[in-house]
C-alpha cells in the first residue's frame, strides 16, 4: 500500500466523467 | 492457457461487455474526437518547434512526464468502469495498472494522430517527432509515432479501440498476479467481446491477429522507455525526485 499511495488514492475515490 | 475452456458467454452478454467497456473508453478517452476535430489538428509552427527543440533536456522530459501521467490517469478511471475490474484484489488491481496503463496510453495515441502529417496532439497542437528531440531518444519516439501509425491503418472504430485496450489492460501474464485465473477470465470475456464486435462490423481482414501482434510491439515500447528512463535518471538523479510528478514516479520509479 505504502509503495503504491497513489494509485490506491486513484482506485479509491469515486471520479465522475465532469471531473474527468 | 491452462487447459481451462474459455468460458461459455452469450452474444447477449458479450453484446453487454462491449457496451460497458465502450461507454467507460468514451467517458475517459482524454480527448473528444469532435474536441480535435474543431481544432483543424493545428501543427506546430517551425519556431514552435525550435523552442521545444531548445529546451534543456530535463525540462522536455518533466513536460512529457506530466503529459503522460494525466493521459495515465484516465486510463485507470477506464478500468475502474469495467465491471469485474474493481471486484479484483487490489494488488491485481495495482499490478495491471502499473504494467498496462502506459501501454493503453500508446493505444489510444492513435486517436488523436495525424496520420498525413506524422504529428500527435501534444501540449495544445499537433507536433511531429522532430519536437521531441531535446528528449534524446529520437529513436524510441519513430517507434512511438510508427506504432501510432500503424494503429492508424486499421481504422479501429472507437469500440475495438475500447475492448483492444481492455484486453491489454487485463493481460493474465503480468508478474504478481494473486488470483491470475480471474484475471484470465476476464481476459477471455474481453477477447471474446472483441471478436464479437469485430465480425459483427465484417472486419475479416484478419484485423484480430494484427492486434494480437501488437501486444507484443506494447511490451516492446514499454520497456524501451523504462531503460530511457534509467538512462535519464542516471544523469539528473534529482529532476526525477523533485519535479516529476509522484504518479510517474509511483509507476516507473522502481
Amino acid at each position: 500500500k505504502e509503495k503504491h499511495k497513489i494509485l490506491h488514492q486513484l482506485l479509491q475515490n469515486s471520479t465522475s466523467p465532469v471531473d474527468l | 492457457s491452462n487447459g481451462e475452456t474459455s468460458p461459455t458467454v452469450s452474444m447477449a452478454e458479450l453484446d453487454h461487455l462491449a457496451h460497458i467497456i465502450s461507454k467507460s473508453h468514451l467517458e475517459t478517452c482524454q480527448h473528444l474526437r469532435e474536441e480535435l476535430q474543431q481544432m483543424n489538428w493545428q501543427n506546430l509552427l517551425q519556431d514552435e518547434v525550435e523552442s521545444y527543440q531548445s529546451k534543456p533536456r530535463e525540462v522536455m522530459w518533466q513536460l512529457c512526464a506530466v503529459k503522460i501521467t494525466e493521459a495515465i490517469q484516465y486510463v485507470v478511471e477506464f478500468a475502474k468502469r469495467i465491471d469485474g475490474f474493481m471486484d479484483l484484489c487490489q494488488n491485481d488491481q495495482i499490478v495491471l495498472l502499473k504494467a498496462g496503463s502506459l501501454e493503453v496510453v500508446f493505444i489510444r495515441m492513435c486517436r488523436v494522430f495525424d496520420s498525413q502529417n506524422n504529428t500527435v496532439y501534444f501540449d495544445g497542437k499537433f507536433a511531429g517527432p522532430d519536437a521531441f528531440k531535446a528528449l534524446g531518444c529520437d529513436d524510441l519516439i519513430t517507434s512511438v509515432f510508427d506504432f501510432a501509425k500503424s494503429m492508424c491503418l486499421l481504422h479501429l472504430t472507437e469500440e475495438e479501440l475500447a475492448l483492444f485496450s481492455a484486453f491489454v489492460l487485463f493481460s493474465a501474464d503480468r508478474s504478481w498476479l494473486q488470483e491470475k485465473l480471474q484475471v484470465e477470465k476476464m481476459q477471455q470475456r474481453t477477447h471474446l467481446a472483441l471478436q464479437h464486435i469485430l465480425q459483427k462490423n465484417q472486419r475479416e481482414d484478419g484485423v484480430l491477429n494484427k492486434l494480437r501482434c501488437k501486444v507484443s510491439a506494447l511490451r516492446s515500447l514499454c520497456n524501451r522507455h523504462t531503460e530511457k528512463l534509467s538512462a535519464f535518471r542516471a544523469i539528473y538523479p534529482d529532476v526525477i525526485r523533485t519535479h516529476f510528478p509522484p504518479l510517474y514516479k509511483e509507476l516507473f520509479g522502481a
